[in-house]
């Protein structure tokens, strides 16, 4: 499954 | 990390840096948008709230605190320090108009409805949006200082080359944030009429002009 938090971007 | 996120976080920084550099070489905020910036500090603050509580890197805190940090500052300079060289009177776009509806489709479209990742995702959609007040006062100006032209170029390259960052991370890490996507290209797409602009005027070594 697509994996949909990018929280480890600026 | 890949070099298309590193390269657009780099040409964020530029941007700020540029930015920064502009106010303090020329002692002034003139061709400035505050409404812009105080935006763009509201997108700092409310996407990095996780700042203390969910540490991914070194590189990733320093950034944060150092966005946060300027942004702040510019929002500073811009009304307090050089308020004097301030152009309000064609700084006048209605905020309201940008807040308000960010704030009801974050509320709405969203990944999870909880307070953090609503904040997030008003963070995303805002940004999108906060260059419009210094589009819009450049239009009304008709016209914009070279290093200020320069600034917006790397600001508008930065989320740009984020979105091939997000073509990268979808094939090879299987990785997709539709929210983030969407915003990212609306926000880089309202650059494009600009980005025409800078290639065929500034690069030319001619000043920003809008055609009147």
């Amino acid at each position: 499954t697509l994996k949909q938090k990018s929280k480890d971007e600026l | 990390m890949n070099a298309f996120r590193l390269v657009g976080d780099l040409c964020h920084l530029a941007a700020i840096v540029l930015l920064l550099l502009k106010i303090w070489k020329s002692r002034s905020v003139a061709g400035l948008s505050g409404k812009s910036q105080i935006l763009f500090g509201l997108v700092f603050v409310t996407r990095y709230l996780d700042l203390v509580t969910n540490f991914v890197s070194p590189y990733n805190t320093i950034m944060k605190v150092f966005f946060l940090s300027s942004s702040i500052a510019t929002v500073y300079l811009i009304y307090t320090k050089f308020k004097a060289t301030y152009d309000g009177n064609h700084d006048t776009f209605r905020m309201e108009f940008l807040l308000i509806p960010c704030a009801l489709l974050a509320i709405v479209v969203n990944h999870e409805f909880s307070p953090m990742e609503i904040l997030w995702t008003f963070s995303i959609y805002l940004e999108a949006v906060a260059i419009l007040p210094q589009l819009f006062m450049i239009s009304k100006t008709g016209e914009a200082e070279t290093i200020t032209s320069h600034y917006l170029f790397a600001l508008g390259s930065y989320r740009g080359l984020y979105i091939m960052n997000w073509l990268y991370r979808y094939y090879y890490e299987n990785n997709f944030d539709v929210i983030a996507v969407v915003a990212g290209i609306v926000q880089t797409v309202l650059y494009c009429d600009f980005f025409y602009l800078y290639i065929t005027k500034v690069l030319q070594g001619k000043k920003l002009q809008l055609p009147a």
